[in-house]
């Protein structure tokens, strides 16, 4: 968290500015987190000086709330549809006044800052409201929180309080920054159904060194946690509103088929083909024998490794590696080849019998740039993926770098049950391929569904899984349209190494109400905003993918639930209006899309061409 | 003469060369809405005689006018004259001034740069480049940056001038090039394919001795493919 700061002042409590406290209150409940994050700062100057807010939220995050006070007169902001509030903003721009307050600022961050003139000893305090769904990956959940004040804070505390119905099985907590010294100082306790993580050094404590006006508070705070599964699921009901959480295990692994499509266009060429190289050389050591694999690679041509999707021998795993260690870049980047290359495969496979009966199959894309070559039409690339694939296996797209049509990768892998992911030119790209594929490694289930009383529920989120994945968790939720029900019974049928299965599960609407009695750490109506939340990105995502009136209907629902439950989403913005020389001027929160991020200046990042930095950069005529 | 053109929607930047012979004026800005205008004259190196090769050029005079205000200014390497209707105020560029005009801004920073501001939202900076004492082929020039150009309208063009409103271009296939510091690419740009050339360019506002590294897309053959038409029609008969 970049706490309320004077511009330019490389150390605390420079002309004038006193903060006294920063607070970063989160409450979890059934893994849905509400973070308010409170700063609160006065002017000790004789003259008005300008305080900055400056946090960092994760990019999952929907922001809900913020409210500015300035010498107790509060100025809260607006959630207003997007085109409204641009219009309102506009009008402020045409004055010369101010710019939008959220920006994209990391990989898995954002930025909200906003600064306000102070009037001589006047104060104000700052507070933000936002609420994530946390997803749960490799095991755990996981809560991120950029901690960056840039300066000592007299009262500095992070607490987060979680409460989770089934138990929690497990939690930590750690912090980039931590020391020796400070490690006492982070508390974290669990007990049955509640966890605490506090985390509040003294000034002293959050020195950089003895004596020193600097802080060592800079880098991210991570809280780790998962739940006890004593049953395969979880339903959870608070009025009217229920959530279901199916995470099943001691589940046998599913053989998996897996088809790498490569782009080794001339583009990729340097690191980023090497770094591909060494994830995929890595990968094929994770790789099972009872998996069967292929690699089909496209530059301006398609090649493929092997005619046939083949079992991963150690003989063909060797085989494969010196496969990967010689790949060669080769010339522009026909995608569509590629991509209809790696489908058909699969398909013939299917056809043909050859892949075992029950296993997963899945198609991971790799690229770094657009379609250059063969197909060029993004749009006819998509309907041709679509067609040839027929819902049969998800597709993940890898968009490595910025240089890439990224929203036609989302929507190409929304429409085919899988999901787009930025790969970010760094040292570590070769790490988060790696990653990515280690998410999908173990496949447990294929075509999960998920089924409840259909007379009794409605606005059922997405109940149909292509693949449940070892250490995920798959999340429905609804409403309950019966007042008169008394329990709930999920049905879960899904296919399994060795069987079909069928897993059911009860919930009485009574008892898992007052489990939920905890009113200390229940924030409002959670489940129903869980609901809301999980509800509003679904209908997002699917909009990707949507054309003419779908579009425009999955928009219109999406809007309206983003303004019924005032969350800053990428339909909505947020209106601020702050006081500035007895004049209000306005700025707008808006929700930066991933398909629109373009590469950070900031970002250690070595592509085959250097990016100006955005100063001191004029149109201009000149000689050398 | 290298022309840098910003794109801050893309954060990044382009750039070109026009070769034109010495003597030859090219239209810089023109907005007939705001009445503004911009013209640069070219000058090449000092050649001795039996020196017939290619030469650089360089803007060696620059004439901005007002056309609804009347005002011109002329500035060379030498001077700086201003032509205020009938009036006329010339400066060197030994002097420091500030000279604040009703409807223009003078800044002159002693043997450095001027920055010439027409209205609010209108501001231009001109520097000074001069040749080092020893070198006997290369004459003093100028360098013309835009500041500030929310004044000029959307029917701004010339050389500069069109690049003042949004462009869009994407890059495809970054490559090698003939140089391995500087990649090759296929640039898209207003329906055009062009192959550019990742460099860079030198922006003197900064640092008026030895400049400031702009990274860029070079745009090769006088930018053809980028600007509209050719470089030859932006080119006019005098400097006002």
């Amino acid at each position: 968290i970049k706490n309320i700061k004077k511009r330019d002042a490389a150390d605390v409590n420079v002309d004038g500015i006193d903060i006294h406290s920063m607070k970063i209150d989160c409450k979890i409940t059934s893994r849905f987190a509400h973070t308010i994050i409170t700063s609160q700062a006065v002017n000790r100057a004789n003259v008005s000086k300008e305080a900055l807010f400056d946090v960092e939220l994760p990019k999952t995050a929907f922001i809900t709330n913020f409210v500015m006070t300035i010498d107790g007169v509060s100025y809260p902001g607006i959630i207003k549809e997007k085109e409204a509030a641009q219009q309102q903003y506009q009008k402020a721009v045409s004055r010369g006044q101010t710019a939008g307050l959220v920006k994209a600022s990391g990989r898995k961050t954002e930025k909200f800052s906003v600064s306000v003139n102070i009037a001589a000893a006047k104060n104000v305090t700052f507070e933000l409201n936002y609420e994530e769904l946390l997803k749960r990956s490799f095991g755990k959940y996981e809560l991120l929180i950029k901690v960056n004040p840039k300066q000592l804070v007299k009262q500095f505390e992070i607490e987060a309080n979680i409460f989770e119905p089934q138990g929690i099985s497990y939690l930590d907590a750690e912090a980039s920054f931590i020391t020796n010294d400070l490690l006492p100082v982070m508390q974290k306790s669990f007990s049955g159904k509640k966890g605490r993580v506090v985390f509040k050094p003294t000034l002293d404590q959050q020195r950089s060194c003895a004596d020193c006006p600097t802080t060592l508070l800079n880098g991210d705070f991570v809280i780790k946690y998962d739940v006890n599964r004593e049953t395969p699921g979880n339903i959870q009901i608070v009025n009217g509103y229920f959530v279901h959480f199916f995470a099943p295990k001691n589940i046998t692994r599913l053989s998996k088929n897996i088809v790498f499509i490569i782009d080794v266009s001339i583009s990729m060429s340097g690191r980023k083909l090497e770094q591909t190289k060494q994830a995929l050389l890595k990968i094929l050591e994770d790789i099972k024998e009872d998996d069967y694999l292929n690699f089909v690679l496209f530059g301006s041509d398609v090649h493929k490794w092997k005619d046939t999707l083949i079992q991963a021998t150690p003989e063909n795993l060797e085989e494969a590696r010196r496969y990967v260690r010689d790949i060669n870049i080769a010339g522009w980047t026909n995608l569509n080849g590629g991509l209809l290359a790696g489908i058909e495969m699969l398909n013939e496979a299917q056809r043909s019998g050859t892949l075992p009966e029950r296993s997963a199959s899945l198609i991971i894309m790799l690229t770094d740039g657009r379609p250059t070559k063969g197909e060029t039409n993004t749009q006819t690339i998509i309907d041709n993926v679509r067609n040839a694939i027929q819902g049969k296996y998800p597709l993940y797209n890898l968009g490595f770098g910025y240089d890439l049509d990224y929203a036609s990768l989302e929507k190409m892998a929304a429409e085919n049950n899988g999901l787009a992911r930025r790969i970010y030119e760094d040292s570590d790209s070769d790490l988060q391929l790696q990653g990515f594929y280690d998410e999908v490694a173990n496949p447990l289930l294929t075509e999960v569904e998920l089924k409840y009383p259909e007379n009794a529920i409605s606005d059922l989120t997405q109940n149909n899984f292509k693949h449940y994945y070892d250490g995920s968790e798959i999340v429905v939720a609804g409403r309950i349209t019966d007042n008169d029900l008394n329990s709930i019974t999920a049905e879960v049928t899904a296919h399994g190494a060795e069987d079909d299965m069928i897993f059911a599960e009860q919930a009485d609407v009574e008892e898992t109400t007052k489990a939920l009695e905890e009113r200390e750490y229940i924030f409002g109506d959670f489940i129903r905003r869980l609901w809301a939340y999980l509800t509003i990105h679904q209908l997002l995502e699917k909009r990707n993918a949507a054309k003419g009136e779908e579009k425009a209907n999955l928009t219109a629902k999406a809007l309206e639930m983003s303004l019924q439950y005032k969350f800053v989403t990428p339909l909505t913005s947020m209106v601020v209006t702050k006081p500035e020389d007895n004049e209000d001027k306005t700025a707008l929160a808006d929700k930066p899309l991933e398909a629109e991020a373009t590469r950070q200046s900031s970002q250690s990042v070595v592509p085959s061409y250097s990016v100006p930095a955005t100063s001191h950069r004029y149109t201009s005529v000149d000689g050398d | 003469p290298h022309f840098i053109i910003d794109v801050p929607q893309k954060e990044d930047a382009l750039c070109f060369n026009i070769n034109e012979d010495p003597g030859v004026v090219l239209n810089l800005i023109r907005d007939p809405t705001t009445g503004i205008i911009v013209n640069g004259q070219l000058i090449g190196d000092v050649t001795t005689d039996n020196d017939a090769g290619l030469h650089n050029t360089y803007i060696g005079r620059l004439g901005i006018i007002n056309t609804q205000l009347n005002l011109t200014l002329e500035v060379t390497p030498e001077k700086i004259v201003l032509h205020n209707g009938t009036k006329q105020k010339t400066f060197m560029w030994l002097d420091e001034v500030i000279l604040l005009h009703p409807s223009l801004t003078l800044k002159i920073i002693r043997k450095k740069s001027l920055e010439v501001s027409l209205g609010e939202g209108a501001t231009f900076e001109v520097v000074l480049h001069k040749k080092w004492k020893k070198h006997l082929s290369h004459a003093d020039f100028l360098g013309f940056y835009i500041m500030d150009s929310h004044r000029l309208s959307e029917n701004t063009h010339g050389l500069l001038g069109q690049f003042l409103h949004p462009i869009d271009f994407n890059i495809l296939e970054v490559h090698p090039g003939s140089d391995p510091e500087k990649p090759d690419a296929t640039m898209i740009v207003k329906n055009n394919q062009l192959t550019v050339t990742r460099g860079w360019q030198k922006d003197y506002t900064e640092d008026t001795k030895r400049g400031t590294n702009v990274p860029c897309w070079f745009i090769h053959n006088n930018a053809e493919g980028l600007i509209d038409g050719t470089y030859t029609d932006y080119v006019v008969p005098s400097l006002f």
